[in-house]
């Protein structure tokens, strides 16, 4: 009985561990994955002192020690290694690139703010809502109660996520500004019902989520015409699908920058919402608006209307067919329009 | 980082996404 002991305990087995160690890592991935896309699995929320904690880290000095980090030149021999195992790590498609070549790039930051080749992103010209950005949709449809979903069961207010609107004297809104505003909109319940033209349309929402090997320009989803800009500074959270269904009102947290006017349907906006690693925002055909940096104070906003003010509105070079009119200006569909960058 | 895009449309509007999916730039969100 000693001898048989003494040779269980010797051999190992490999079977068997493999087994548990497999099964394991199969269940954990299972579960990970049902959490982030699974509609049925109920959210597990982070309560508020938990909110406050993770608020409570100096994110946007570090998301700007990472920006300044990554706009430091790299030496050439040591920029193909370094953008390798970005692109191993993240898995980018170098084959979209405009340039394709590693030694290109100067640094992290501006391989990150890399260009596509002209006919690798064809504008789907049957749809009338194209999507903004490479990435992944989070959630989309309509907005009920003036609530929006930021994944499913996890909601944020829509005043706090674009900020007081005021109703205008021709009935539509461009949220608050200095050429519209009469009377603010106080009551939440009729926020969603002063932001839409028509009693017979409805208030739709999409977000799409950019991974780190993610083109990170974005570009008009339609033929529309901005007339406010409205920066909001805030956290810069993480903004990963997991936090997302962690962290209520994580939207409304965060550092962003909200673009409102108005389509052929009515009411329309696209907002950039910052992350830890993706600080700062860019709108090219808006060159006051500066993102993450020091000067913030919490809960404030800053707007830019783009109404009568057309001739204050530059036009960057390159970027043909945006058009700077008195009444806010106007984007195409498939149009760059900004960027995210590092830090 | 997040685009989050929110618009009235006419109610029936509908949407050829499915939540997880990926996108790219340019491809159709939904119609009319």
């Amino acid at each position: 009985g000693r001898h048989t002991d003494r040779r269980v305990l010797s051999w190992p087995r490999p079977l068997p561990i493999l087994v548990v160690t497999g099964g394991g890592y199969l269940g954990y991935q299972y579960y990970k994955r049902r959490s982030h896309w699974d509609e049925r699995a109920p959210p597990s929320l982070a309560s508020s002192r938990q909110v406050a904690l993770y608020r409570s880290f100096p994110t946007r000095l570090v998301s700007r020690a990472w920006g300044r980090l990554n706009g430091l030149d790299l030496p050439t021999w040591l920029r193909k290694p370094i953008y390798s195992l970005y692109i191993w790590t993240f898995g980018v498609n170098m084959q979209e690139a405009a340039v394709e070549d590693l030694h290109h790039y100067k640094n992290l930051g501006e391989f990150f703010r890399r260009r596509l080749k002209p006919a690798v992103r064809p504008v789907c010209a049957a749809s009338c809502l194209t999507s903004p950005a490479d990435g992944r949709i989070l959630h989309f449809g309509r907005v009920k109660n003036s609530e929006v979903e930021q994944v499913k069961g996890v909601t944020y207010s829509l005043e706090n996520f674009l900020g007081p609107q005021m109703s205008c004297s021709d009935g539509k809104t461009l949220l608050s500004g200095p050429q519209v505003s009469d009377q603010t909109v106080s009551s939440t319940s009729s926020f969603r019902d002063h932001l839409m033209s028509s009693p017979a349309s409805d208030l739709f929402h999409v977000v799409v989520y950019l991974a780190p090997g993610d083109y990170h320009c974005f570009h008009s989803p339609t033929d529309w015409k901005v007339g406010l800009r409205r920066h909001f500074p805030g956290s810069l959270m993480s903004v990963n699908p997991g936090v997302a269904r962690w962290v209520k009102e994580l939207f409304c947290l965060n550092e962003r920058v909200v673009l409102s006017g108005q389509w052929q349907h009515g009411f329309f906006s696209l907002t950039a919402v910052g992350a830890t690693n993706v600080g700062s925002i860019r709108v090219y055909f808006d060159q006051e608006l500066q993102t993450n940096t020091p000067r913030y104070r919490k809960g404030s906003f800053y707007d830019h209307s783009y109404v009568s003010l057309g001739d204050q509105v530059k036009r960057p070079e390159g970027e043909e067919g945006m058009e700077s009119l008195d009444r806010g200006v106007v984007l195409q569909k498939g149009q760059p329009v900004g960027e995210f960058n590092l830090g | 980082s997040t685009i989050v895009l929110l618009f009235e449309a006419p109610k029936n509007f509908t949407f050829c996404l499915q939540p997880g999916q990926r996108i790219r730039v340019g491809e159709g969100l939904g119609s009319l």
